[in-house]
């Protein structure tokens, strides 16, 4: 897979334009506002003024030849579905729409769409889910009570080693592969720390943390919460 | 913490309420839209027609005695930001606000707002990772482009040690650690193998992948890109 089309370039349009494009795919992004699309240039592969409810248009710039479509237009709910038909008819194999609310998305899916977005409902539920964990960032479970969390440093931890903060030794890692892994005992995983635009991998004990990092653990949920509260 | 206060109701804010209030918190929902309010009826504990502008109207509702609150206001960005200097006036310790750009977002936090978030954005990144493939299940970015995948691992790769699939050593975390990390060049990290209820962290490289793993990956973009692809 390699090619996208990004219909609409608002904040959600131009958020998965942008994305993958850094990820190395070839992405169009077609928008009727001028000013949008001017914003995008350079940004991603090629940025376009048109508008896509235009079937000879969408023909012209090749959409037949693109892996994928993202119909990123929200409010605009009769271009968002013409779009969506256009793209369905000229052949796109993989049509991904947004929707304002679940009519539209199920009149998308009824036209072809093969996957519907809520990006409001969505990040609603994340945010639910992380709201009073106001120093974790994120938060991937790996199973049942174990997961990596992105976690600021918290203020009072500042300046401290790893070792000081009682987080595992770097070879905690290498030791647990050569035992096969599944340890999750063992306390805190200190898996990276993001700093500035770099990134330490397995930081080791002598590392002091500083003021803006940002902590990938990976730990048992008691466990980060001891740390995090420990923290607080 | 127990309670929370979500003012406006639209479909970020509607999402966040309900789901606060199947987590278990008591969620007191405020909207200017009576039919919004009627709406939220029963989905959480308290729906209120108020206009969050109002100091008094606040009060009355007893804003002081929240555990947080979220400004889920969008659009209406004069609103979003009156009710949010008004509930940092009244003391409410933990305030989430939406911002519909990074002007507004910056400005909110001047005015008290402890954290920001940005719907639109966030789903659309997340969606870039995901767009081709059903398998990433979730996605955690640390740098620009470098981040912790969760994947379901590809059919193919089944029955392939990490050796095979060039995944790094087991000894890339300790190795990393030595020299003080900062390397987001060796390739595909294989941080940790979910199988059925246990987790296997930093598998060594004799281990075979096995039908139904769950991959924790951290790899550059491009390079996850290739793994994935290469995986299809
Ligand atoms: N027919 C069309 N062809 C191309 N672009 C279109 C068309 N109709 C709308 N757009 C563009 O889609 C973009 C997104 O439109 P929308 O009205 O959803 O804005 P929005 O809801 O603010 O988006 P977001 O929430 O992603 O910021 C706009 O930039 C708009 O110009
Ligand atoms: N001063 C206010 N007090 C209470 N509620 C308000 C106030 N101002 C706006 N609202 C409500 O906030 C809700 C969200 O408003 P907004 O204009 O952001 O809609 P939206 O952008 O469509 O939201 P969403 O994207 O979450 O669906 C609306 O239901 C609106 O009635």
């Amino acid at each position: 897979a390699n090619s996208v089309i990004v219909i609409g370039l608002g904040r959600f349009g131009t958020s998965i334009a942008h994305t993958l494009f850094q990820l190395g795919y070839d992405v169009l992004g077609i928008d009727t506002d001028e000013k949008v699309v001017q914003d995008n240039l350079g940004h991603i592969t090629y940025s376009v003024q048109a508008d896509a409810t235009n079937e000879d248009t969408l023909r012209e710039l090749g959409a037949r030849n693109f892996d994928a479509a993202v119909v990123a237009v929200g409010s605009d709910m009769q271009s968002s579905l013409m779009s969506s038909v256009l793209l369905s008819t000229i052949g796109v194999p993989l049509i991904i729409a947004r929707a304002e609310n679940e009519l539209h998305g199920t009149t998308l899916e009824k036209i072809g769409v093969h996957k519907i977005i809520y990006p409001e409902q969505e990040s609603g539920e994340e945010l639910a889910h992380s709201l009073f964990n106001e120093n974790v960032i994120e938060y991937m479970d790996l199973t049942l009570d174990y997961g990596i969390s992105k976690i600021k440093v918290p203020d009072h931890l500042i300046g401290n080693t790893l070792k000081d903060i009682g987080a595992d030794e770097g070879l905690y890692f290498t030791a647990l592969g050569l035992q096969g892994g599944t340890t999750t005992d063992k306390g805190i995983a200190m898996i990276a720390i993001k700093r500035g635009k770099g990134m330490l991998l397995a930081p080791d004990q002598e590392e002091e943390l500083q003021k803006g990092d940002i902590l990938i653990v990976g730990a048992k949920d008691k466990q980060l919460e001891k740390f995090r509260l420990s923290a607080s």
